[in-house]
């Protein structure tokens, strides 16, 4: 079973056509092993990233750097996912 | 007989459970009936429920879910429906009425290969499961799969991308399966599908940024639906081709459908808490799916008034 210890979620608010190009930019950046769950397309439409542990700091500071906004969505995802998890077994029971 | 199983519509089930309560649907009323149109990669039986009061090749309305795999509020939901529309017939007038003239075809579990998946081995799988030739990588976008657009913007050409289009246009028997079906029933008048989150109800186009012929009745009727939803708890949802209200996107399910002949070809997505995306606690699968089916109902009407 996989995990997700450490993976964040951040809810990215582009303001401008330049921001999401530096949005799609970072999609192209494969080592970072992100999953767009909402991907760049528009100024209009935030964009949802789950970033590994490892990437978390590059990726904040690749956004802050850029002057892009953004908030975390979920702070550890493995946590929603452990409740997730036991919320099914007691529902099971 | 006695009714319910103690089937909790309020949480989330592995596809054990979930067929299983579709065979407690289908043995409990006798206008149910649990049909397989196809089986998975992985051999998974695809079922659908067939919702029927009678007569022949009746004008039907197709609802499906969870083609993504990890969006479980989709399925959960799809599930409450099925229920909710099997229990309302006889009571509800607009339920009735439906039912008396039309069939309903709802298929809850679109990717069980996927769904299993997220259950037993990567929560955040969204893919089918096939294995792709020359790659390392397994799995296909199912909703960039469809023959409409195929290959076009919005969908991936890399195996290992989320939002890989496949090899070929219906590549995915699960699609495959659909499509076989849609086809030779011949009759299908609206194509809902219902996908999570963040709270939209899209028409065609996705493959193109140009208007459908039915434009102003889409659009129109998407936002009796979108305002049928926000009765409830006050959810809002955005209205508008999927091309200009996400973004351009190839090989979706709907404009498949609307090219077929499908005029009332709808997507959602459902709630958005901007907490939790799709992993969404099942303290709202209820909420989610009381709020979604009068949007449905309130198309599924249209489509029973406004036939074609």
């Amino acid at each position: 079973l996989e995990t997700f210890v450490g993976h964040q979620v951040l809810r990215v608010r582009t303001s401008n056509e330049e921001q999401v190009k530096q949005l799609q930019l970072l999609e192209s950046l494969e080592h970072l092993q992100l999953d767009f769950w909402i991907n760049p397309s528009a100024s209009a439409v935030p964009v949802d990233v789950r970033i590994p542990a490892a990437s978390v700091q590059s990726v904040k500071a690749f956004l802050e750097s850029h002057g892009i906004e953004y908030s975390i969505l979920i702070e550890d995802l493995q946590d929603v996912l452990d409740q997730e998890k036991q919320d099914m077994a007691r529902a099971a029971q | 007989r006695q009714r319910g199983t103690g089937f909790d519509f309020g949480t989330y089930h592995t596809l054990e459970d979930i067929y299983a309560e579709l065979d407690h649907l289908a043995s409990e009323y006798s206008f149910v009936e649990k049909i397989q149109i196809g089986q998975s990669y992985e051999k998974r039986p695809l079922y659908v429920l067939k919702f029927s009061t009678g007569g022949s090749n009746r004008p039907a309305i197709w609802l499906d879910a969870g083609i993504h795999s990890r969006e479980w509020v989709t399925q959960a939901s799809a599930l409450w429906i099925a229920n909710k529309i099997a229990s309302d017939y006889g009571t509800d007038a607009s339920v009735t009425s439906l039912l008396d003239h039309m069939d309903l075809f709802l298929l809850p579990v679109a990717n069980p290969d996927g769904f299993v998946y997220t259950h037993t081995s990567n929560r955040m799988w969204r893919k089918t499961r096939s294995k792709i030739p020359g790659s390392v990588c397994y799995g296909v976008d199912p909703n960039r799969n469809w023959d409409a657009g195929f290959g076009g913007p919005g969908a991936s050409k890399n195996p290992c991308s989320d939002s890989y289009h496949g090899p070929s246009a219906n590549s995915e028997v699960e699609v495959r399966s659909v499509v076989d079906f849609i086809k030779s029933h011949g009759n299908f008048k609206a194509f809902l599908t219902l996908h999570s989150y963040s709270q939209l109800l899209m028409y065609p186009y996705g493959y193109k940024c140009t208007r459908p012929a039915d434009y102003a009745e889409l659009e129109s009727l998407g936002r009796s639906a979108a305002n049928a939803i926000k009765s409830l708890y006050g959810t809002t949802f955005q209205v508008g081709p999927i091309c200009t209200t996400i973004y351009m996107a190839g090989g979706t399910t709907i404009d498949w459908t609307y090219a077929n002949g499908v005029k009332y070809s709808f997507s959602l997505e459902l709630r958005d808490t901007g907490r939790y995306a799709f992993l969404l606690p099942s303290s709202h699968i209820l909420p989610t799916a009381t709020e979604t089916w009068p949007a449905l109902l309130d198309i599924m009407v249209h489509v029973l008034e406004h036939p074609y």
